[in-house]
């Protein structure tokens, strides 16, 4: 930087260290970056607790946000997903960005009562969102 | 809920453009046959359009004991507990749908009590493979026994009598007796009776008729406790069933203990495809 011009017009105001990942949050992470959110629900909110007798309340998480242009590192997104991306923001606007969908579950125990009047305690697989992902 | 509700009945009665190769939804729902795809939840959404199914209430004390059962099983939140080794991911709790019962006092041996019970086990789904079963006795709070009571039970597990034209088969009919103590402040007694059912439900037997003859004595005779102990025994037993679910939307713990690392199952739990596998490679290498 030596003599080159004024030092404080040409240099970048750079913040001060405390909040320097916020600084730089805005070129790499977009505001709402796609992650899991809460939807926490009781089955008597469907007038499904008639037969649902457990758990009182389900929560099965969804996912939300925008894609990060840098997928890679951060979601084990395949490769396809930058070039979707590329393709989005050079090529075509009307080929959709990445979406923000979950990428793994866990299962969820049910007690129910059946038409008969029998009672069934089932397992049942993917019935919460765990994880979250671009593609 | 109320779109959703349209859309899934949309769906069911195809007004919405799907394409032309048939949706596991134009399966009939309810047909015995008919394969499980949706999942019973989304079932729900589906069969709302048609006023609720009407339900049979559960017996009380069934469904204090199913209660207990899920708190064992699973988390508050719902999430399957994964301390538990055994592989079925259903359990059906069935309460006798006829009962004929009579009981006699013999001051000598205590109570003698025969029942007739018929099961009817519909619920049970073709990909639901039986694991084990047990009767399921439960006793009042009142009642708590000065000394450990034995019973000899004796079990006939029939198929009903067939109602059509002359019976193909003599029903079939299994005895055997058990011997168990009531304890003191035991609340629910299970008896194992997987051996008789198995052969009955894996040959698609859904209506079971259990007669039940017990005989139980005391070691010391105390008219007061006779009255309470004669009642404590007159509740009918439920039958438990343990399933595992084979279809695609039940959680198999199975897959997700493999997909730890198939190192951490015992040797007998891993696929003999797998064992196969391992073994081949090992003898080749030791030949090489």
């Amino acid at each position: 930087d030596e003599g080159i011009g004024d030092r404080k017009a040409k240099s970048p105001k750079v913040p001060d260290s405390n909040n320097l990942s916020e600084y730089f949050k805005q070129f790499l992470f977009p505001e709402n970056e796609c992650e899991l959110h809460d939807f926490k629900l009781s089955f008597s909110q469907l007038k499904w607790d008639n037969w649902i007798v457990a758990p009182r309340r389900y929560n099965p998480r969804y996912c939300k946000g925008d894609c990060p242009r840098l997928l890679r590192h951060r979601y084990g997104s395949p490769v396809h997903t930058m070039v979707q991306n590329i393709i989005y923001e050079k090529l075509d606007s009307s080929i959709p960005r990445p979406s923000c969908v979950p990428a793994k579950y866990s299962p969820l125990s049910v007690l129910t009562i059946e038409t008969d009047g029998s009672i069934a305690y089932k397992e049942y697989e993917d019935m919460i969102a765990t994880r979250c992902t671009c593609r | 809920s109320q779109t959703l509700e349209d859309e899934a009945g949309s769906l069911i009665s195809g007004e919405a453009s799907l394409e032309a190769k048939p949706q596991p939804w134009d399966q009939p729902l309810d047909g015995e046959n008919s394969p499980d795809l949706l999942p019973p939840l989304l079932k729900v959404l589906v069969n709302s359009h048609v006023p609720g199914a009407p339900r049979l209430q559960p017996d009380s004390i069934a469904l204090r004991y199913m209660k207990r059962l899920y708190k064992a099983y699973a988390t508050k939140e719902g999430i399957p507990k994964s301390d538990r080794g055994h592989l079925y991911n259903t359990v059906r709790l069935f309460t006798p749908s006829a009962q004929h019962q009579q009981s006699s006092w013999g001051q000598v041996t205590g109570v003698l009590q025969s029942m007739d019970l018929l099961f009817n086990l519909d619920r049970i789904a073709a990909p639901e493979h039986l694991l084990k079963s047990v009767l399921l006795y439960s006793l009042k709070n009142s009642v708590s026994f000065s000394s450990a009571t034995k019973c000899m039970c004796y079990l006939d597990v029939k198929e009903p009598e067939c109602s059509s034209s002359p019976c193909f088969r003599s029903p079939q009919s299994f005895t055997f007796n058990l011997q168990f103590e009531f304890r003191k402040n035991h609340k629910w007694i299970e008896k194992d009776v997987t051996t008789l059912l198995q052969p009955l439900v894996a040959s698609n037997k859904r209506n079971i008729h259990i007669a039940v003859n017990f005989t139980c004595y005391k070691d010391q005779p105390n008219p007061v406790q006779d009255e309470l102990f004669d009642v404590a025994i007159l509740m009918a037993p439920s039958l438990l069933v343990y399933l595992n679910d084979t279809s695609a939307q039940a959680y198999h713990r199975w897959d997700s203990l493999r997909y730890k690392g198939s190192h951490q199952l015992l040797p007998d739990q891993r696929d003999p495809m797998e064992e196969e596998l391992i073994w081949g490679r090992k003898s080749s290498r030791h030949r090489r």
